[in-house]
């Protein structure tokens, strides 16, 4: 998981 | 977080507890589609798995916890619960929801940001959640008298997709790290725009205080 802000919406 | 997104979650949140009460209060789930919640309930255990192994955020894992239990609530109530499981339109509620599922999951399969399985299975939930709403609209459709809370349930989610997208421009901008999502954007534009129809005629029934009716 480099990039831990991708998913970071619902 | 910027508030177009906060704004977002909060009337996704609406929707889901306007639902909720009807089902509860009313002990009544007429005019909704168990179709289109079996596939939210999917939606959301597909793209919530990393809810135990990747921490964003209190607020993050708060919401997802209430999205996933809310919509299984909403299923075990629809279909186990001996009041509320007789009011459910069976008969009119015939999407065939099943054939949503597999083009999304070779979609996700084949357009993907990275093929691992978390990021398939997200991006499926993606695809999928564009599209789950068709068998609640066709219900609507079908019954063309819809009732206060299904109306406003409905138009609450499309709130929720206009308010994300304007929440994606606003990044865009605002936010420098911020990279572009092609495939999320798609997706939430289409699913918004297949509110476009509702929504015209919510708001008409709004403004002239009448029930809403929807043309056969």
């Amino acid at each position: 998981d480099s990039q831990p802000e991708l998913h970071d919406e619902l | 977080m910027n508030i177009f997104r906060l704004a977002g979650d909060m009337t996704h949140l609406m929707s889901v507890l306007v639902l909720l009460l009807k089902i509860h209060t009313i002990k009544s789930c007429a005019g909704i589609s168990l179709k289109t919640q079996e596939l939210y309930a999917l939606v959301f255990a597909a793209r919530y798995l990393d809810i135990f192994t990747h921490y964003y955020s209190l607020y993050n894992t708060v919401m997802k916890l209430i999205f996933l239990g809310s919509s299984f609530s909403i299923l075990w109530y629809m279909k186990r619960h001996k009041v509320v499981r007789r009011s459910y339109d069976k008969d009119q509620d015939t999407f065939r929801h099943h054939f949503l599922v597999l083009p999304c999951l070779v979609l996700a399969l084949l357009i993907n940001e990275k093929f691992t399985f978390k990021e398939v299975m997200w991006t499926f939930s993606i695809y999928l959640e564009a599209v789950a709403i068709l068998p609640q609209l066709v219900l609507l459709q079908r019954t063309r008298n819809v009732d206060n809370l299904t109306g406003q349930y409905v138009f609450l989610l499309g709130a929720y997709r206009g308010l994300y997208i304007i929440n994606w421009i606003y990044r865009y901008f605002a936010e420098p790290t911020y990279s572009t999502h092609w495939i999320t954007w798609i997706s939430g534009l289409l699913q918004t725009l297949l509110y476009a129809d509702f929504f015209y005629y919510y708001i008409n029934s709004v403004k002239n205080n009448v029930r809403l009716q929807l043309p056969a």
